[in-house]
């Protein structure tokens, strides 16, 4: 899957995701990615999020709305991230997921759940692209 | 420090990020960088997890999942179970810019998408292809399945329900499945 989040030169903010899915699924189930809420979403009052990993468990949190309520509560994008998969940790402590958060200033932050050898995701501003890694929790 | 225009994405997909950034560096909308970042993935079916010819279903099909968001309007466009369209965001922008609604799934997602001029063909590869029988060879293990008989842990389907009260699979192993090169 990929999970983006963007803010153009008009301070407009939008997300996306695409994804054929997990390999082997039952025929029929539909993951995280094209569910609002879940695998991404934006409000353009404060930022946007997008989530990966075990869609059948994000779905189950709307991790990616979580996040963006946490940054309207004040939380920075970090915590805001942190807080998310928070939710997910107490059911479900071993979901391996990641979630990028972008608020609506350009400031960033990601966070993940037992990804073997962290969650990699890329930033680009008026800066060079930039690869980033994220230890999981 | 925040920064605008700005792109993010999940995972080490540098070429998607480039092509959304390129737009975002012509002034072009953020909406466009999203539906260029993920139409690059699929192209390049980034890990085997976008686009076609990845990940498998039991069936050995191959289908799409994508959806995008404007902050602004909170307009949403969404396709689940996308199955013989290649272009899995640009559907989902279709159903955003061409529909009311805001979900549409499976064969009816598809007829929808050749409405609005887009291809109908095979999203299989040799890779998936290829994935699909190394799986059937070893008894269609890993498998999301659990409280059925025979064992899914052992056998492949076809499957029945079996009585919770006499049986009740341990589901620990689901979270194994899943890892860098096979997620949502």
């Amino acid at each position: 899957t990929i999970g983006a989040v963007a803010i153009d030169r008009q301070g407009r903010i939008a997300s996306g995701t695409s994804t054929n899915g997990m390999n082997h699924k039952i025929p029929g189930r539909v993951g995280d990615s094209p569910i609002p809420g879940a695998g991404s979403y934006v409000d353009q009052d404060v930022g946007g999020a997008a989530a990966t990993g075990d869609g059948d468990i994000i779905m189950r949190f709307l991790s990616s709305y979580q996040a963006v309520e946490n940054l309207r509560n004040g939380m920075d994008p970090i915590q805001a991230a942190n807080a998310a998969l928070g939710r997910i940790i107490r059911k479900y402590p071993k979901a391996q997921v990641g979630i990028v958060v972008l608020d609506i200033h350009g400031n960033y932050g990601a966070a993940c759940l037992n990804i073997d050898g962290g969650f990699p995701f890329i930033v680009r501003s008026w800066a060079e692209q930039s690869k980033h890694l994220v230890k999981c929790v | 420090a925040g920064h605008i225009p700005i792109i993010i994405n999940t995972w080490a997909f540098d070429q998607a990020n480039e092509a959304g950034w390129s737009l975002l560096e012509k002034n072009e909308s953020s909406l466009n960088a999203i539906v260029a970042a993920c139409s690059k993935c699929e192209y390049l079916q980034c890990d085997h997890t976008v686009g076609w010819g990845g990940s498998p279903d039991e069936n050995g099909e191959t289908t799409l999942d994508a959806m995008i968001m404007d902050g602004v309007t909170h307009r949403i466009g969404s396709v689940a179970a996308l199955r013989q369209v290649k272009n899995g965001i640009s559907v989902a922008k279709a159903v955003m810019e061409h529909s009311s609604h805001t979900m549409l799934v499976g064969d009816q997602a598809t007829d929808f998408a050749i409405a609005m001029g887009f291809s109908k063909e095979s999203l299989s590869s040799d890779w998936s292809i290829d994935q699909f029988e190394k799986w059937k060879t070893r008894g269609c293990q890993p498998n999301y399945w659990k409280n059925v008989h025979p064992n899914p842990r052992n056998y492949c389907g076809p499957y029945k329900p079996q009585d919770l009260n006499e049986f009740h699979h341990d589901n620990k192993f689901l979270y194994k499945i899943v890892d860098r090169n096979n997620h949502d």
